[in-house]
């Protein structure tokens, strides 16, 4: 269950910004929806931490009103109801596909924890082994 | 340095001079150990060396090595490229300037956290169980088979001892926890922290176990179960614990 790895990539979107109904946190929230449903449910049976999230993330969006703030983002009128005041994300904010700190390069934490393929690109580089992971570390003296 | 296996077993070793992480058919991963300068016995690592191999022809990566040393970590491969193969199966992520890069292996799922602190580099990985290669009873991959014993130093017990002849080795061991628990830092992480401030004095140890923390936390399966209860060695040890140290 990767729950954890879409977490992580939603703090770190987030992170620069004021929660609230702006762009900004509205396409992370989207962000996030994306990569809660590219898992499999089955992978999860009984994580709390996923289950809460899937109910958590339509609570957000609903309560920050994501639906219009996108809908008038796309098509600003004379009179935009929200001010868009938030602080500058880390990855400028307006790139849908960013991962934290790419600098514009492609994004790859998706693609590592998905199991459905990117668009574009060979499939032969997509790796379709067990999905069932070690962690090794060294650091210090 | 400190080492986490990939069966979790926890590890502080001398190691000094080049060791190999990991290699594998698709990757080659190696530190090399420096001593201290101060003649403490403790090694910190000061370089690291990766090996991308070629996958499918060059489709997925070409051969690609990258070195990071003290002072130097690198954004790029050591031919100035940040990916690699016809169809980018290898991304090098500069995430934090002169502090923080990734190299994302995407054909097996990949990632490679590389970071430097202070003049000291720090190495964290997650990769599928499927493609760890045991290489039997002359493995020498840290990561697969730990430090040999013999390269082992038993830091609980170093941390426990209160008859040291330094008369202000007590405070100063009160004052490493204090500041690594300040830096928010639990579990083994805590007691490396400790290990490190007590062995060198270098602030910078507190930043590396933060950071170390922070890569497990993100980079392994269980982490949410690894640190449910937030226990150091220290809580069921027989020997005087942190709580016994600061006085309860």
């Amino acid at each position: 269950c990767d729950i954890l790895w879409c977490s992580y990539q939603y703090e770190a979107d987030t992170d620069p910004l004021d929660p609230g109904p702006y762009p900004d946190f509205c396409r992370a929230l989207q962000r996030y929806q994306r990569c809660v449903d590219r898992i499999s449910p089955g992978s999860c049976r009984g994580d709390l931490h996923y289950h809460s999230t899937k109910t958590v993330i339509p609570d957000l969006q609903r309560n920050y009103e994501c639906e219009r703030v996108l809908r008038e983002e796309n098509n600003p009128g004379p009179t935009r109801a929200v001010e868009t005041t938030t602080r500058p994300s880390r990855n400028g904010g307006d790139n849908d596909s960013d991962s934290p700190g790419t600098n514009g390069r492609p994004p790859f934490f998706p693609d590592i924890l998905s199991d459905a393929p990117e668009t574009g690109g060979s499939q032969r580089c997509q790796y379709t082994g067990s999905r069932s992971f070690r962690h090794c570390g060294l650091f210090g003296d | 340095p400190h080492l986490r296996t990939f069966d979790d077993l926890f590890q502080t070793c001398k190691v000094a001079g080049a060791w190999p992480l990991i290699y594998n058919d698709y990757l080659t991963a190696q530190v090399t150990n420096v001593p201290l300068v101060h003649g403490s016995g403790a090694t910190a690592t000061n370089k690291l060396t990766v090996i991308i191999k070629p996958f499918r022809d060059g489709e997925c990566a070409q051969r690609k090595l990258y070195q990071a040393t003290a002072g130097n970590l690198p954004t790029t491969f050591d031919d100035g490229t940040i990916t690699s193969g016809r169809e980018e199966g290898v991304v090098i992520i500069e995430v934090i300037p002169g502090e923080h890069v990734e190299i994302h292996i995407r054909y097996i799922a990949t990632l490679i956290v590389i970071r430097q602190v202070g003049r000291y580099i720090t190495f964290a990985v997650r990769m599928p169980e499927e493609l760890i290669q045991y290489q039997g009873a002359e493995d020498m991959q840290l990561c697969v088979k730990g430090c040999p014993v013999s390269e082992q130093i038993d830091y609980a017990t170093f941390l426990s001892q209160t008859t040291r002849a330094d008369r202000n080795y007590k405070e100063l061991r009160v004052d490493a926890i204090a500041k690594c628990r300040k830096a928010k830092i639990y579990d083994e992480y805590l007691d490396s922290c400790v290990f490190d401030l007590l062995t060198t004095g270098d602030a910078n140890f507190t930043q590396a176990a933060k950071s170390a923390l922070t890569d497990v936390n993100r980079l392994h399966p269980n982490a949410s179960f690894l640190f449910k209860n937030r226990t150091s060695v220290f809580e069921n040890a027989s020997f005087p614990g942190y709580r016994d140290i600061e006085g309860g």
